[in-house]
């Protein structure tokens, strides 16, 4: 029996001239931070399920990365997320879009996975599901990020959308 | 948008998938993180997958459950299924992104048809953290 463990951090076409090596430094000690969790997990015998579920935790909790803190900001400056979550064994899921105010939109996600009655919940209704269970919410500010702001003035001076990832490129 | 995929000592598969979505995004737009079969797929008869890049591509090939269907319905191995989706159908529909996948057998695919993704790497056969960020 053995384990296998694979991680993003997202892709696009951010050019190596536009990545210090200081950045990119912190990007690789987070990842690495991730993959250590999620192998720990994994070689104590916890699921394939424990596992993703410990990594994109630890993914939205770093504010490098476009989930949870340092997500990317919409149009209206607020900050909308979606996540989901499956399970090869049982082929049960669970998915949440258009989510607000909750620190770890993938551990709302895996509640829906658990519960037989749902697989996919979004918006205000979500929010509400959430609220049953006590995962913890924050206000907007927690997921705000100096570099995402500077994204989104550029994209708003410009109207259009942009992956997290692209450095000058704009997507319409 | 950030993602893992895991096979774990009992055999079994699993995927998942996060993001804040596009910058300066309006009307509600969704894209295919939270997608089952689009962003996030996982089976044991086939392999689990996570997505990242314009989400609107990936939903419209339904990129995490297709790669899975070429291992179940053409099979084809991982690497092939992933090359085929990530750089054929999404690279001819200027689908710019990438995925990650791992299948029953604990083969890993890191594949992209952007100029980066970061990704990270390991098993029970390999003692590093592997992490990468360009081609």
């Amino acid at each position: 029996n053995k384990f296998a463990l694979a991680i993003h951090g997202g892709a696009g076409t951010l050019l190596p001239s536009e990545i210090t090596p200081q950045k990119e430094a912190e990007i690789n000690t987070a990842l690495q931070g991730v993959l250590y969790a999620a192998k720990k997990c994994l070689s104590e015998g916890g699921s394939a399920l424990e596992a993703v579920e410990i990594a994109v935790t630890a993914l939205e909790d770093c504010p490098l990365f476009n989930a949870g803190k340092g997500a990317v900001m919409a149009h209206d400056g607020s900050y909308e997320m979606e996540a989901s979550i499956m399970s090869g064994e049982t082929l049960e899921a669970g998915a949440v879009a258009g989510i607000r105010h909750i620190k770890n939109p993938i551990q709302l996600a895996r509640k829906i996975h658990d519960d037989e009655d749902f697989v996919y919940l979004h918006g205000k209704g979500a929010l509400d599901y959430a609220r049953d269970y006590d995962l913890e919410e924050v206000e907007d500010d927690y997921f705000f990020t100096e570099s995402r702001h500077k994204q989104w003035l550029l994209a708003r001076e410009t109207n259009q959308m942009l992956v997290d990832h692209d450095g000058e490129r704009k997507f319409g | 948008t950030v993602g893992a995929v895991a096979l774990d000592l009992d055999g079994n598969l699993a995927a998942a998938t996060s993001t804040g979505g596009l910058v300066n995004k309006r009307f509600g737009r969704l894209g295919d993180s939270s997608v089952i079969g689009s962003g996030t797929y996982a089976s044991n008869d086939s392999c689990a997958v996570s997505c990242t890049g314009y989400g609107e591509f990936f939903l419209k090939a339904t990129v995490a459950r297709d790669i899975a269907a070429h291992m179940e319905f053409g099979q084809r191995k991982l690497k092939e299924a992933t090359d085929i989706v990530v750089h054929d159908k999404l690279v001819k529909m200027q689908g710019e992104g990438g995925v990650i996948a791992i299948d029953h057998q604990g083969n890993i695919e890191l594949s992209f048809n952007s100029e980066g993704m970061y990704r990270g790497w390991t098993s029970s056969d390999d003692e590093q953290l592997n992490i990468a960020i360009f081609k």
